[in-house]
């Protein structure tokens, strides 16, 4: 079973179109192996990316080198899906 | 352990596949002058197509909803869940509920991707195609949210079976998706079609892999404007609505593009709820409260759609 550990979701508010274009630049990155849960389309809208462990660190300085700003939606997504899963149990007990 | 009926089932946990398909059959056990189960064909793994048709007689007019064409999102098929209880629970109390059902008959799909809701529970809870290998490639699976009939092939879709948004290699490649094409041909006579997705609270209409308004875009944003008033009039919870270019993003290939195309004039698409906290992990307590003011939206479509025969 893939785990997620260490992932973290991030929550991206691009102020311009250049953000925008920025990120979509980010999202080509294969490596990064990231997982776009809300993509980079327009400023109006928030962008949700998934990012796993090892590249925690290149997107941040990426986001930070380019100003751009972002929360952290879900701390440890691999927290919140064992919350679900004993949620889920409890609930069929 | 099964819960004994579908007033036992807990509406507001998730639930696995094995589960809801025995919640399928208990509403039809339940229900037998109302619901049938029909199965419209086999996912790629082989899996029933399952569809529960609500009817309360012969040579009607269909009402298509389906929830979870996207595996991972989960809130969807647990939303399908409680407006199939719904429906057997407002029929015969509810006049506007009772009045759509006494003219056309509605047809839900709860689980529109079986194979990865499956895969979801047992692999990797954040997958979102479906399972069919692709040929030539190590990647799995393509997007049946870009697989259909509607400007295939467009801007807005991947040509890359890694992406998640692949296209795959023809139209209606994916049998969860040409099952539905199937039956929406052979029943020749759907009137509105709802494919609900999560997440980011928006209602949307044709179209969307072109710039060019469908002819009907006044009539439907009027529609989406008067649906999404009704949603938000429970908890405040704020939708965006318009075509899906002009609201979202350009995407070709898309579902109610295809159904619309088909004359399915009442073609409509939900993001549901997004509560900035947890994404495709909506908290199962969210469940219910979704699904209530989602219903009060589908209200809206389904009166409109029984209103303005065409």
């Amino acid at each position: 079973k893939e785990t997620f550990v260490g992932h973290q979701v991030l929550r991206i508010t691009a102020k311009n179109e250049a953000e925008i274009v920025l990120l979509k630049e980010l999202s080509q990155l294969e490596h990064l192996e990231l997982d776009f849960w809300r993509e980079p389309i327009d400023e109006s809208l928030p962008v949700d990316v998934r990012v796993p462990f090892h590249s925690l660190q290149p997107v941040r300085s990426f986001l930070a080198y380019n100003e751009i700003h972002y929360d952290i939606m879900i701390e440890d997504l691999q927290d919140l899906l064992d919350t679900e899963q004993q949620e889920m149990m409890s609930s069929r007990a | 352990l099964q819960p004994r009926s579908t007033d036992d089932f807990n509406y507001a946990s998730y639930h696995t596949l094995s589960e809801i398909n025995s919640f399928i059959d208990a509403l039809v056990q339940e229900n037998p002058n109302l619901v049938s189960k029909i199965v419209i064909g086999q996912s790629y793994e082989g899996r029933p197509l399952n569809v529960l048709k609500f009817s309360t007689g012969a040579n009607r007019p269909g009402i298509w909803i389906d929830t979870g064409i996207h595996s991972r999102e989960w809130v969807t098929q647990a939303s399908g869940t409680w407006f199939a209880k719904k429906i057997v629970t407002d029929y015969g109390r509810d006049a506007a509920l009772t009045a759509i059902l006494d003219s056309f008959d509605i047809f839900l799909e709860i689980v529109t991707n079986p194979d990865g809701f499956q895969f979801t529970h047992t692999s990797n809870r954040m997958w979102r195609k479906t399972r069919k290998p692709i040929s030539g490639s190590l990647c799995v699976g393509v997007d049946p949210n870009r697989n259909w009939d509607a400007g295939f092939g467009g801007a807005g879709s991947s040509s890359s079976p890694c992406s998640e948004t692949y296209r795959g290699p023809y139209a209606h490649s994916e049998p969860e998706v040409k099952a539905i094409v199937d039956f929406v041909k052979s029943h020749g006579n759907l009137k509105a079609f709802v494919s609900i997705h999560s997440y980011s609270q928006m209602l949307l209409y044709p179209y969307g892999y072109t710039k060019t308004p469908c002819k009907d875009q006044a009539e439907l944003h009027e529609v989406a404007q008067r649906a999404v008033a009704a949603l938000t009039s429970l908890y405040g919870t704020k939708y965006e609505y318009g075509s899906i270019i002009n609201v979202i993003y350009q995407a070709s290939g898309g579902t109610i593009d295809w159904t619309y195309n088909q004359g399915v004039k009442y073609s409509f698409t939900f993001e549901l709820r997004d509560t900035g906290r947890y994404g495709f992990l909506l908290p199962a307590n969210q469940i219910i409260p979704t699904a209530q003011e989602t219903w009060l939206s589908l209200m809206v479509i389904m009166d409109h759609t029984k209103n303005n025969s065409y």
